[in-house]
């Protein structure tokens, strides 16, 4: 069996503005970084990445 | 035959021109063909793990009768071209059955540590710490942990891994493709489903009639989407403005503002709510995905972790999020082990999956266990209605297909259910960080 998912995240290291659904602007600090690599095991809990 | 081969004289004539162009113009019409039917099979190609052939009037063939589903025989090595032609549901069926069967009490404990050896069990870890309480295999494959085995990552900003496993690929999603395994590539909408449903599968939206209470959800039809629309024009008039549809929050393809609204919508005529849901849900020019990389500054990713037979075999949710639908789409059920994976091209595009879709903190999230023959029956926790891997949803499937075909309108290959009467304020689903959302059962 296997879990695929898919998302959304910011993208680049330099903060920016995201306007929400409401048009309210957030500051974005930083993108989406991974930290697992191919093939390494996880258990279930672990950051598979963090933004 | 020695004198017939020494003493016959040879003589060489010259091929008539005519009859070599008429080879060579045979060969060539083969081969034309050959690339037609496979081009127009590859157009075929549902998301389901079956072919929807189209023939003379578009769903029917030459009988004027809707065409009845076809299963995909996948190209491969010989192994893959073996398993296409095996009834994998079948058997994933008979497998779940057989280990259903109640195990002898004094046989439990060492069946249970020889099964944990060969797969790496970690048996200190088990909630239950006598054996014995499992009747049989599947009860003990679909373990609980004790608390605090699994700790979340201290960081609020993580995404956590759903389930024990392997990371098998992760990365960016470029122009919609997602890179399998050794650079194997498929299509998101394959993966996820168009944003468009067909009607067979609106129709059998997932309405619970009392608010705040999504265990007791049930399938709707008609009359249902249309309280459905009701409920939320209710909404509406409660906040003073009209939000158009329910997906508002949603990850399609038309990011919705509030519109203000010009009358009261117990005025407005439900045929044009209707029509206006429907011209809501209608697809845009771009994929419904594309839209929600706001301006470039997110972008969609991916991970795909793997489940071996050892592991924990529940999931969780990786992150605070709130499910806004799910789609069910009732394919075949090869075997996910990384050979397969590698060698097998759309393997999750073919197989049973159940995808769930919403929104998190920076946007779109969707959320899909795929199953295999071994572990072909998903259960998601807050949807009792799903059925995976029976006898009844692969008719339901072969029925929404033929009467698709009748309305003369493509069938898209899931069926789609709503979470939307779970939340009002939130048109969904909401789940809380690391909840056990389900899991994967034996056969």
């Amino acid at each position: 069996s296997t879990i695929v998912l898919v998302f959304e995240a910011p993208r680049g290291s330099r903060p920016s503005l995201d306007e929400g659904w409401m048009g309210e602007k957030t500051k974005i600090k930083g993108g989406w970084n991974w930290s697992v690599q191919k093939g390494q095991k996880v258990k279930m809990g672990e950051a598979l990445g963090y933004v | 035959l020695r004198r017939a081969l020494g003493d016959t004289k040879i003589k060489w004539y010259p091929i008539p021109v005519g009859l070599g162009i008429g080879f060579l113009g045979l060969a060539q019409l083969y081969r034309i063909n050959n690339r037609e039917n496979a081009r127009r099979r590859e157009e075929d190609l549902e998301t389901d793990g079956y072919v929807y052939s189209k023939g003379e009037g578009e769903n029917t063939g030459r009988d004027g009768r809707p065409r009845r589903r076809e299963r995909i025989r996948p190209t491969g090595p010989w192994q893959v071209q073996v398993m296409s032609t095996l009834p994998l549901k079948a058997m994933s069926r008979i497998w779940g059955r057989f280990n259903e069967l109640e195990i002898p009490y004094y046989l439990r404990v060492p069946g249970f540590k020889l099964y944990s050896w060969i797969f790496g069990v970690n048996l200190s870890e088990v909630a239950e710490p006598d054996l014995h309480v499992y009747p049989n295999l599947a009860s003990f494959f679909y373990r609980k942990l004790k608390p605090g085995a699994r700790p979340l990552d201290p960081n609020q900003n993580a995404l956590l891994s759903p389930a024990d496993g392997r990371v098998l690929q992760f990365g960016a999603i470029v122009n919609g493709d997602v890179e399998q395994v050794k650079g194997m590539t498929y299509s998101l909408d394959s993966l996820l489903g168009t944003s468009k449903s067909s009607a067979s599968a609106n129709d059998s939206s997932l309405f619970s009639p009392s608010e705040g209470t999504p265990q007791q959800s049930t399938f709707t039809s008609k009359e249902n989407q249309e309280e459905i629309i009701k409920h939320d024009e209710e909404f509406a008039n409660v906040n003073g403005i009209s939000y158009t549809l329910p997906n508002l929050f949603s990850g399609d393809s038309q990011q919705k503002q509030p519109v203000k609204k010009s009358g009261d919508a117990s005025t407005t005529p439900k045929a044009a709510s209707e029509a206006e849901v429907r011209a809501d849900l209608a697809l845009g020019e771009r994929p419904w995905y594309s839209s929600l990389t706001r301006e470039n500054r997110t972008a969609l990713y991916y991970v795909v972790v793997y489940l071996a037979p050892g592991d924990y075999h529940r999931f969780h949710s990786p992150t605070a999020w709130v499910a806004e639908k799910r789609r069910h789409f009732a394919g075949e059920l090869y075997s996910v082990s990384p050979y397969l994976q590698r060698t097998l091209p759309g393997l999750f595009t073919l197989n049973e999956r159940v995808v769930l879709i919403g929104r998190w903190r920076w946007g779109f999230f969707s959320y899909t266990p795929v199953g295999a023959t071994n572990v072909g029956s998903i259960k998601i926790n807050f949807d009792r209605e799903l059925r995976t891997n029976s006898l009844t949803t692969d008719t339901e499937a072969d029925r929404a297909a033929e009467e698709a075909a009748k309305r003369g309108e493509p069938y898209t290959g899931f069926v789609e259910a709503t979470y939307d009467a779970a939340s009002p304020l939130l048109h969904g689903h909401a789940l809380r960080r690391g909840e056990e959302m389900g899991g994967f059962q034996l056969g």
